[in-house]
């Protein structure tokens, strides 16, 4: 609350971005921290250790590529029957709208392409959901397209961006992007069948969205109000009419 | 003429002035997330250093302030014309990011840099 005249001279909205933002983003006071541990919290620890120091200055040499990076788990994980010697879950990651400010410039998804188990060990990977895949086709090696990254050597880091623009809703009506993690277990080694179905993929598989500020670019020239409801529904269009 | 209209402004003088230890300046300034309210969410960094500029604008803006030429016009009709037009104040001139690390509601973990979060040096103007 600011009785100052002076400062009823700026600018209507947003008066406070920061302020905004964060309203938008931090959880309720009397909300505990959600409790996110395991695998996702110490990937962006190390993400956070490798792109600024430790009073929060981003390092000159940083290689993250963007300003905001997000890590999403998935909302659940669905077994589905065992296929010979395959086991497959189906996970659906949650995509929010988008803010106007922020363009997607990478989408990635990490996974560990091998789960070591007391006696046996799965080779697995990561493919995008098709909605008549073919039955009978399924890769004879784990890794796909996956590329070099600074990741530690068991987790796998695979490019999704095309993916990324799929239109698919969930029973909740929540806009989702739904991926296949597979597993192979050996030939011959002991069914796992069971330990499958109740095995969670939530720390094992999980998204990296990269976006960049473009806020300099919204505040010389503001979008029209049509547009700008229409982006924040979706932000995938915004992308195809900017080309 | 500048060289008429500088002979028209006094030069420094600390009567004026203040002690040098009351001159525009940065001061470093270290908070935690805890005291803001905010540590339920944000993991990292563990402070957070905004800083802040505190101090008294000289009445001849020297070239290390940075100052634009507007600031120097509005010391001289402090100086020469009106008084009831304050001297220039003191306040940031550049600042910095941050990069934080934090939780959200949902429970997706962000990894983001905002910018002009720290001050890094100071200006009259």
């Amino acid at each position: 609350q600011v009785g100052q005249p002076s400062i009823a001279h700026l600018p209507e909205a947003p008066t406070l971005p920061l302020i905004q933002e964060l309203l938008e983003e931090a959880p309720g006071k009397q909300q505990r921290k959600p409790r996110v541990l395991g695998h996702p919290l110490r990937y962006m620890m190390e993400l956070y250790q490798r792109s600024a120091d430790a009073s929060g200055h981003p390092r000159e040499n940083r290689t993250i590529g963007a300003t905001m990076v997000r890590l999403v788990r998935p909302l659940a994980s669905v077994a589905r029957p065992r296929r010979g010697s395959w086991h497959i879950q189906t996970l659906d990651f949650p995509l929010r709208p988008n803010r106007v400010a922020y363009q997607l410039v990478r989408a990635t998804v990490v996974y560990r392409h091998q789960l070591h188990l007391t006696h046996s060990h799965l080779s697995c990977h990561v493919e995008p959901w098709i909605q008549k895949s073919p039955t009978s086709h399924f890769p004879s090696s784990g890794r796909g397209s996956s590329k070099p990254s600074l990741l530690p050597k068991a987790w796998t880091e695979m490019d999704i961006m095309e993916h990324v623009g799929q239109k698919l809703w969930n029973r909740k009506g929540r806009r989702v992007l739904r991926l296949r993690f597979m597993c192979q277990q050996p030939r011959g080694s002991e069914v796992l069948e069971f330990w499958w179905h109740g095995t969670s993929s939530l720390d094992t598989v999980f998204l990296l969205l990269y976006f960049n500020d473009t806020q300099s670019v919204q505040k010389t020239k503001p979008l029209p109000k049509g547009l700008k409801e229409f982006t924040e529904k979706d932000s995938s269009l915004l992308l195809r009419r900017a080309r | 003429q500048a060289g008429s209209i500088a002979s028209e402004v006094p030069g420094p003088s600390r009567e004026h002035d203040g002690p040098e230890s009351n001159q525009c300046s940065l001061h470093p300034f270290q908070v935690s997330f805890q005291q803001l309210g905010w540590d339920h969410w944000i993991i990292a960094p563990n402070l957070y250093s905004p800083n802040y500029c505190k101090g008294v604008c000289p009445r001849v803006l020297h070239y290390g302030l940075n100052s634009p030429n507007h600031a120097i016009i509005q010391n001289l009709v402090n100086e020469l014309v009106d008084q009831s037009v304050p001297q220039p104040s003191c306040v940031p001139y550049k600042y910095v990011p941050i990069s934080i690390l934090l939780i959200e509601a949902n429970g997706s973990i962000l990894y983001k840099e905002y910018e002009g979060m720290i001050a890094q040096s100071c200006t009259c103007r």
